[in-house]
């Protein structure tokens, strides 16, 4: 599966 | 947003605020001619406080948080990226240039060179990343280098004989930021679907694992009522 690559945290 | 997240990033805010109201209390204690006993503490000793990690921490920002102007997650996320930046960056450069709060820095003892961590986690993130691009490395580098960039803190903390309560606090509040991440993760894996993040969680497990002595040694000076003091 495709991950994707979120950055939502500091 | 959960609740660990939120504590998480409040402790983290808090350690700054304690480091600029160290540097604070610095500044304006110079120049008394009867200082109180706090001022007479920071003046005559050392400040405790490892340059070379807030120099870490001031690189690991700036390289996280390069996508500020690109990527809008939330007028919450892009102030405290702010805040971060900003604070790291000036923590620095009271310390290096600011002429009363350079002398409580202890030069002799913050040894640590930060060549030795920036480059290894430069060279891993290289070869361990969700995506090859020039933006996922330098976030992926930021998240080994905060990991570790802790290190020379705790050595000069166990260097210093004498760790002002201050500087314990910091270290302290820094911990249990790490922490609270962790409880943070456990969390949203469970009510989150596809939510995993193993290099983060890794990295963020092995800095929370750092702390680990610490947290004994300021656990047991609180339960005996004694001055935090780390053995040598």
């Amino acid at each position: 599966p495709h991950i994707t690559v979120e950055h939502d945290e500091l | 947003m959960n609740i660990f997240r939120l504590a998480g990033d409040m402790t983290h805010l808090m350690s700054v605020l304690v480091l600029l109201l160290k540097i604070h209390t610095i500044k304006s204690c110079a120049g008394k001619s009867y200082p109180c006993s706090l001022c007479f503490i920071l003046l005559e000793s050392s400040s405790g406080i490892s340059l070379k990690t807030q120099e870490l921490y001031a690189l690991v920002f700036a390289t996280r948080y390069l996508d500020i102007f690109t990527d809008f997650i939330s007028v919450y996320n892009t102030i405290m990226k702010l805040i971060f930046l900003g604070s790291s960056f000036s923590i620095v450069w009271y310390i290096r240039r600011h002429k009363i709060v350079r002398r409580s820095y202890d030069k002799d003892q913050d040894t640590f060179r930060h060549f030795f961590l920036v480059l290894p986690c430069l060279l891993l993130a290289l070869i361990i990343n969700e995506k090859f691009t020039f933006k996922e490395v330098l976030w992926t580098f930021s998240l080994y280098l905060e990991a570790v960039a802790i290190l020379p803190q705790l050595i000069l903390l166990q260097r210093t004989r004498n760790i002002d309560n201050l500087t314990g606090q910091y270290v302290f509040l820094l911990g249990a930021y790490r922490a609270l991440y962790i409880l943070n993760w456990i969390y949203r894996y469970f009510t989150e679907p596809h939510y995993v993040h193993w290099i983060t969680w890794i990295s963020g497990l092995v800095q929370t694992l750092l702390y680990a002595d610490f947290f004994y040694y300021y656990f047991s000076s609180l339960k005996n009522n004694v001055k935090l003091k780390l053995p040598a």
